[in-house]
């Protein structure tokens, strides 16, 4: 049962608030849209555990304390700030955090695991 | 096709219609065969399409579609990049040899995909970080897609039987069980082995593919796309150990050998 692993992401991508920013409130429900995606993804392995339980009555008291609906944009990878890799002088330098995805690694222990997938032929 | 998934699976597929090769939050990627002309063994050219979806101060949404002499450098809309938002340089296609090579980086989600007509064909390959091969809404529907589950085994041609048909002395031609249709008696099992041979030295389904096609289309510009295929996985693959991949029965060269 891998809630925690739901939990600690929803917590690095809020920095740990609960009470976000009138502005960031987008933000805030995109990150519980996430969080409530990855609860489901856990239902069958977690069914019985408090951990999980507990997390899926917080994400609907959460949604209905900031009127956040149900569909919508899920919270991208959560990106950090690094300056752009020397040389890549087309990259323009005030590009948003959020569109450079490998810097979000940079602070996680893992790098992130990439796969391959290829066709060929008639 | 030949397809090999996120997973490593290597598969030859009899594929007609729209196949979805990639379908998550981020991007859709189908392919799209004609169904083969009546009396022909070979379907005709496929027509390749990628959607990039709008993703927040990234990029807009931009479609890129390739087909038979038809590599274009730039989106459908003439752009070469994500459109108008602040990040739009996350999202860049780059013409490495006109008309036959062009690669297509999107940094916002660390993909990169490369497109190629090599001979008459075109191929396809992409490196994702597997966070956002998995990004699916809901993937019991959506995980049914090409790179993530392979082709229906049904649809699947199976080189083990194609081969024991194939080798037997003077019979090119497929055994009546392979579904694989057979190609005009224009190349000799042995001619296609020293033909893929001269590309492909390391004798993994790369090279099974190659002799494959060249029995089955008589076309030895099919040695050329199982070469840039292959060079492709060494290009994007992350686990260099996996670049060959054999049949499930067989062990490779050198593990063979140590186990003795």
């Amino acid at each position: 049962c891998k809630i925690l692993k739901c939990n600690s992401e929803f917590w690095s991508a809020t920095a740990g608030s609960h009470a976000p920013a009138p502005d960031d409130a987008p933000e805030f429900c995109a990150a519980l849209r996430t969080y409530a995606l990855c609860t489901r993804r856990t239902a069958r392995t977690c069914r019985g555990d408090l951990a999980y339980h507990s997390a899926v009555h917080g994400i609907e008291d959460l949604m209905s304390q900031h009127n956040c609906s149900k569909d919508g944009p899920t919270s991208q990878p959560h990106l950090r700030t690094l300056p752009p890799p020397p040389g890549d002088s087309q990259e323009r330098s005030d590009s948003p955090e959020i569109c450079h995805y490998e810097k979000s690694f940079h602070n996680r222990a893992a790098a992130p695991n990439y796969t391959h997938c290829g066709l060929f032929g008639d | 096709p030949h397809l090999r998934t996120f997973t490593d699976r290597f598969q030859t597929c009899k594929v007609q219609g729209a196949w979805p090769l990639i379908d998550n939050n981020y991007l859709n990627v189908h392919l799209t065969f004609q169904p083969p002309v009546p009396g022909s063994w070979a379907v005709s050219s496929p027509h390749l399409t990628i959607i990039f979806k709008n993703f927040q101060e990234c990029v807009d949404q931009k479609v890129y579609q390739a087909e038979m002499d038809e590599l274009p450098a730039a989106f459908a809309d003439g752009s070469k990049n994500g459109g108008d938002k602040h990040g739009a340089n996350s999202l860049k296609i780059t013409e490495k040899v006109s008309g036959q090579h062009v690669e297509i980086q999107a940094k916002y989600i660390g993909t990169t995909i490369v497109v190629r007509q090599v001979g008459g064909y075109l191929t396809f390959a992409v490196r994702m970080p597997e966070e956002v091969v998995n990004a699916v809404e809901d993937r019991d529907s959506q995980g049914l897609y090409l790179c993530l589950r392979g082709c229906p085994l049904n649809q699947q041609i199976d080189f083990q039987a194609f081969r024991a048909g194939a080798e037997s002395p003077g019979a090119h031609r497929l055994p009546a069980a392979s579904p694989a249709p057979s190609a005009p008696d224009t190349f000799p099992y042995e001619t296609a082995v020293a033909k893929c041979k001269e590309k492909l030295p390391v004798e993994d389904l790369y090279y099974q593919a190659c002799v494959f096609d060249l029995l089955t289309t008589g076309d030895v510009n099919f040695t050329l796309a199982a070469y840039y295929a292959l060079e492709d996985v060494k290009m994007l693959h992350s686990n260099k150990d996996k670049l060959h991949l054999y049949e499930r029965t067989r062990e490779p060269p050198g593990r063979a050998a140590a186990a003795g």
